[in-house]
């Protein structure tokens, strides 16, 4: 029971820890932007592992230094590996947030200025629908569930030799099957875009499958 | 349990096809919805929550050809909508709610309508809250096939606004789901403008009307210079227009001058005159007569049962309308005018030729809106031309038809709904 004490229950609590996270920030900004279809989810088929070995590589994190493309989604802010903040964006991933930013303003009625300014973070924080306001485009589906969860399968190289067989990238997973997955540490609550990727070192093929787990809740998609 | 959401899946998907536009849509007309017993909101009772629901589709079914209906029996793959409340994971959702805040609620495109149990939802004119109705509304829409719409107004706006008094769907979320699923079609059992009397603080007395379409059992007040029906209309018709007959009528006739003001209604070979300051039928006048009374006793002349009437004020005279002809029927000389019965065809006469309902008429009306008279048939209507038509194009006949129209392009939204939900 949620507590109250009044008769008319006008004094009725929700936890603490039933509260949606506000947004913020321009990380927590631009994650509410990618989740109402302002902006395109993290492409996984674009990330490209190199041999950890290169010099080049601006990434110190153990895991991580074989990658070269600045995870958006499902990293947590509590990871001490791997935080958006850490790795800075692009050029080109500043301007899509801007121009992201500046959609949401306009078809929300506001200045259109491209900074995440008050008016905008207060926006962001009303209470709204959670059906994306523009299609999350997607390279493939496999519709084998009916709550429209679907598994795309991304075919990555994975520089061998460094990894060992079980490694999991340690980004926060749920799995679809399984509600309660203890690794959820759901930072993103209702944000839910996450993967789930292992790699097998001893596979003679420098493939790896990474599933990724993204839903859409689209209502006029199959 | 993926098999089991499979095989839910396979079931579901014939449902749903591209309809004409384009766009995905339900392929049938008739959806069957359900709050889900494990999904029940912790905030208001059982019963309240299904009244919301019902209210809410009846919403959408007021502005469209679709029709909802509640169904707590039917095996789950039968129902087409199913709802309930959760809080962050919820009903097998692959979506969590976020909490107190923010998201309330969301849909899925095979019909699953998830409300976040930690919002404060409130039913109708609470004041506080989340409007239950409201969100569910706007999620019945995302069901159905429309996206957000960024227009202030619009009830698929995706941020909430806080309550405001009685919200209805305007003519922009009218069209748009319309586009989806076509207009609101179907034949009336008669159309007529009822004229009330009332005297001003002045003591000046002014005539005032209202419209009202009839079908079977039920009628719609139509509010013109709106351009839609009255909200929450239909209305059964026993709740309005107390003693005439279940079923339907056939006609409507107000005979209207200076020494009369007597309205009828006629349904097979019966006539009932209706006492406009009781509001109901007479069951016996002031003459003494009692109700109903047999058409051939009060319209000598006059086969029943009727297509349709209308009077004529010009004229003074009753048109019946029945197969092919038309019977003018002088109220003043009470009998039958010269040289009727005539074919439809003579008395109002196509202007373009081979454009004519014919016969077996389903309504005739006078329109005080637009001084004018419409024969309406199947779902098409033609006007009769007029004195100021043929002041403009003098070559139009006497009483001409002008080319048939699609009912729904002239009054807008006269839609049905499930008969269950006529009394909400």
């Amino acid at each position: 029971e949620k507590l109250f004490h009044k008769r008319d229950h006008s004094d009725v609590q929700s936890g603490s820890s039933h509260q949606a996270e506000l947004i913020t920030d321009k990380f927590t900004a631009e994650l509410f932007l990618s989740r109402y279809g302002f902006m395109k989810p993290v492409n996984w088929e674009e990330i490209q592992f190199h041999d950890a070995d290169d010099a080049d590589s601006p990434f110190t994190d153990d895991y991580l230094d074989d990658v070269d493309v600045r995870i958006q989604e499902g990293a947590s802010s509590q990871n001490p590996r791997v935080t958006a903040q850490d790795v800075g964006p692009t050029p080109a991933q500043a301007q899509e947030f801007t121009s992201a930013l500046e959609e949401f303003q306009r078809v929300s009625g506001l200045p259109v200025t491209g900074v995440f300014d008050e008016a905008t973070k207060t926006a962001m924080n009303k209470p709204r629908c959670g059906v994306p306001d523009k299609e999350v485009e997607l390279s493939n589906s496999d519709d084998s569930t009916a709550v429209d969860t679907f598994n795309e399968t991304v075919r990555t190289n994975i520089g061998g030799g460094n990894s060992s067989e079980g490694d999991i990238f340690n980004f926060n997973t749920t799995d679809a099957s399984n509600d309660t997955n203890t690794n959820d540490t759901d930072d993103f609550k209702g944000f839910g875009d996450v993967i789930n990727g292992t790699h097998d070192a001893n596979t003679d093929s420098k493939m790896e499958n990474m599933s990724v787990n993204v839903h859409q809740n689209e209502p006029n998609r199959r | 349990r993926k098999r089991h959401l499979a095989g839910l899946v396979s079931k579901n998907r014939q449902k749903r096809e591209v309809s004409e536009t384009g766009h995905m849509a339900f392929s049938k007309t008739l959806l069957r919805w359900r709050l889900m017993g494990e999904g029940y909101s912790s905030q208001l009772t059982v019963d309240e929550q299904r009244y919301i629901f019902r209210l809410a589709f009846r919403m959408w079914s007021e502005v469209s050809p679709l029709d909802f209906v509640e169904d707590t029996s039917s095996p789950l793959e039968d129902i087409d909508i199913r709802l309930g409340f959760g809080t962050g994971r919820h009903l097998g959702c692959n979506q969590r709610f976020d909490g107190t805040g923010r998201e309330f609620a969301h849909a899925w495109f095979l019909g699953d309508i998830h409300f976040d149990d930690d919002e404060h939802f409130t039913a109708p004119n609470t004041g506080s809250g989340i409007s239950l109705l409201k969100v569910a509304v706007h999620e019945i829409g995302h069901v159905l096939g429309l996206p957000h719409i960024y227009r202030p107004g619009s009830i698929m706006q995706p941020s909430y606004l806080p309550h405001e008094a009685g919200f209805e769907m305007d003519w922009m979320d009218r069209k748009a789901i319309q586009h989806l699923y076509g207009g609101c079609k179907g034949r009336f059992n008669t159309v007529f403008d009822w004229i009330r009397k009332e005297r001003t603080a002045y003591g000046e007395v002014v005539i005032r009307f209202n419209t009202y379409f009839m079908r079977d059992d039920w009628y719609w007040l139509y509010e013109n210079r709106n351009n839609r029906t009255r909200y929450g209309d239909p209305v059964a018709l026993q709740v309005g227009w107390r003693g005439i007959p279940t079923g339907g009528v056939d006609a409507y006739v107000h005979v209207w001058s200076r020494k009369r003001d007597d309205v009828y209604f006629f349904k097979g070979t019966q006539f009932w005159k209706y006492n406009q300051d009781q509001d109901q039928a007479f069951t016996q006048d002031q003459e003494g007569r009692r109700y109903p009374r047999r058409i051939s006793e009060g319209f000598p002349g006059v086969p029943s049962p009727i297509d349709t009437a209308f009077y004529d004020r010009r004229e003074s005279r009753i048109y019946f309308f029945k197969n092919s002809l038309v019977y003018g029927f002088d109220v003043g000389a009470n009998s039958l005018a010269r040289g009727f019965p005539k074919r439809i065809r003579d008395v109002f006469p196509p202007v373009v030729s081979g454009d004519h309902p014919d016969g077996n008429v389903d309504a005739a009306y006078f329109s005080y809106t637009h001084n004018a008279v419409f024969l309406l048939k199947g779902t098409g209507f033609w006007q009769v031309v007029g004195s100021r038509d043929r002041w403009r194009r003098p070559f139009l006949p006497r009483n001409g038809l002008l080319p048939r129209k699609e009912v729904d392009t002239q009054w807008f939204d006269i839609c049905n709904v499930h008969p269950a939900a006529l009394r909400m």
